[in-house]
């Protein structure tokens, strides 16, 4: 399984629909200071389920739409999906490309998608299990934080080993 | 089950000592459960000694020390479970260029399981990337993707010919 | 007293939002009591907002505007109170190229009054400074220091003529 | 005033007398990870009064003694001395060159010194109050944590405003 594309849409600093292609292998993100390259991460985070605001330096949920800019209105909503591929293996599904989606309305109100399908939370959650992708993820390591392992207590560290049996 | 986690835990130990070694280019690392007689709720403590050195406490290292730890101790996992996809933000940031080096070199290894997602400033670390997306805020706010290559000649990124992204 | 406080506020608060737009080439910078009223006990807000953004909080700006808005605050109270000596350690790791010029420029005005020790990796940086000090750890575990110049034709860092270190 | 020379003696991986001088202007220092440049820093930062063995990156106070290397023996002790000169103005001392030097022993016994003479940890801190050097002093910032003052609540930064003052 690997991931095949990433779509954002009003998310943070993304106000236009921006679509990131992805192959196997290694792909690096480049630019400079403030131009949405940490914006991107916290995309990927989002969609996968993530729920505490403070995890995408927000205060707020609805933190993460886009909030204008000198030559633009704010969004009145945002949404991000990552479209999956090779999937049987990994997730023991019977679709060989998944697509999950998530989007946040300046309300508040939030919506998950499995391939088009509305579902919830625990849809996303339950699909990701065990594979490293999930909520105790060791994959995902945010700017200034790739020693926190290190720096966390030793029954916090268990989940990530645990993850991994 | 306790048995599995026991032969999981066992097996990232040993693995641990080996991607420590190859970063640091010898030195020793070392995992340990904190209650070995409770594996099931025991903590785990996170020894690291870099070569040549007498370390009480990990606390100790330096910044880029830490950093290639945390790295040793991420591949010792993939080794064991490798997660389809990995992003990770800026982790070359306190690495000297020779650390960047042996960075790339392993991380080379494990492009073939899981695929890697790396923001960085450090043109080292994106030359060794099969892909390039290059992040930009030409209008003030507004974030926008751009393809890219690495030009081995010249060293440095350049927009890709067709911008598809 | 309170009215010296108020003053010294008044002044640092002038300074931050010049030195802001000095290293952001615009944008605003704000500093406000948290309970005006009561001078002597009051928290300080920061706000800061990059040219061409509309930001609710400084929590969402990026890792290098972060580093950046803390420098002009440090700049702005050293130009009601310069320091004898300021000691900043790898400052400039979470900055692109572009900033860290921006950053030594504005340090060419501050070095009549304060003394400056930079811990750097980058090479922009070392070129600013007047001495060097290489560390090294020849025999493993054993720090040594060596003084060093900059060779501006190289553009790198060598071993000083004659060792005084 | 400004710093003109720094001894170290058995402090963290300083295992042999080094002696640094400084002149006015821009200092920078330079050399691979694990090299011992952050503990120039945190020598600094000890001699003048640190009583936080977790800003020094220990567990005791013991822990800046030199530990041992795989071709030294540990030290009994450590000793770190400042060096600064132009001293009348800005302390308002008789003096034009002071010396303050901290000694720790095996058995976590310590010392001050000024100019030779034993004296207090009081007599350090009333010496440099005022002068932004002192504890809660916004010039020494340590490795990860210039932005510290953003994250930090409101009333926790009217420290350094205050001193400003
Ligand atoms: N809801 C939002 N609406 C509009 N812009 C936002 C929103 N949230 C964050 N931003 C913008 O995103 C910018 C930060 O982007 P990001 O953290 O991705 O930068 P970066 O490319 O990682 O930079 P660095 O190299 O400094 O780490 C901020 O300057 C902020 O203006
Ligand atoms: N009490 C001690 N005795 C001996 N060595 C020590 C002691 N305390 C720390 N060290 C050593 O100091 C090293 C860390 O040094 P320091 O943090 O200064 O590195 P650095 O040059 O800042 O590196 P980086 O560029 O990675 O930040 C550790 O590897 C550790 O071995
Ligand atoms: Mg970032
Ligand atoms: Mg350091």
């Amino acid at each position: 399984m690997h991931l095949k594309a990433l779509k954002l849409h009003g998310f943070k600093s993304f106000a236009d629909p921006t679509t990131l292609r992805f192959e196997p292998g290694v792909t690096a993100v480049v630019g400079p200071n403030g131009c949405g390259k940490s914006n991107i991460a916290d995309a990927i985070r989002w969609v996968l389920g993530e729920q505490s605001a403070k995890a995408l330096r927000g205060g707020r949920m609805q933190d993460v739409i886009f909030e204008g800019a000198d030559t633009r209105k704010p969004a009145q909503l945002c949404e991000v999906s990552l479209l999956l591929t090779d999937c049987e293996k990994q997730l023991g599904s019977e679709f060989h490309e998944i697509e999950i989606m998530r989007r946040v309305h300046r309300d508040g109100q939030g919506e998950y998608f499995f391939n088009g399908q509305a579902c919830r939370l625990k849809d996303i959650q339950k699909l990701f299990m065990d594979t490293g992708i999930g909520r105790t993820s060791y994959s995902i390591m945010a700017q200034g934080q790739i020693d926190q392992i290190l720096s966390s207590k030793p029954e916090e560290r268990r989940a990530v080993f645990e993850e991994a049996a | 089950s306790q048995q599995q986690f026991a032969v999981t835990f066992e097996q990232i130990k040993k693995n641990f000592a080996y991607t420590f070694q190859t970063l640091f280019g010898g030195g020793v690392a070392n995992l340990e459960l904190v209650q070995a007689e409770d594996i099931l709720e025991s903590g785990i403590e996170i020894a690291a000694q870099p070569p040549g050195k007498k370390l009480k406490s990990i606390m100790l290292l330096s910044g880029g020390e830490r950093t290639l730890t945390a790295v040793a101790l991420l591949f010792a996992l993939y080794m064991v479970k490798p997660s389809p996809f990995c992003l990770l933000d800026e982790l070359d940031a306190p690495l000297d260029e020779s650390n960047i080096g042996r960075f790339t070199e392993l991380l080379k290894r494990f492009v073939h399981e899981s695929q890697f997602i790396i923001i960085t400033h450090n043109k080292r670390t994106v030359s060794a990337a099969q892909a390039i997306y290059g992040v930009t805020m030409e209008e003030r706010g507004v974030s926008k993707t751009v393809s890219m290559r690495f030009n081995h000649l010249v060293g440095d990124t350049e927009a890709a010919p067709q911008n598809i992204a």
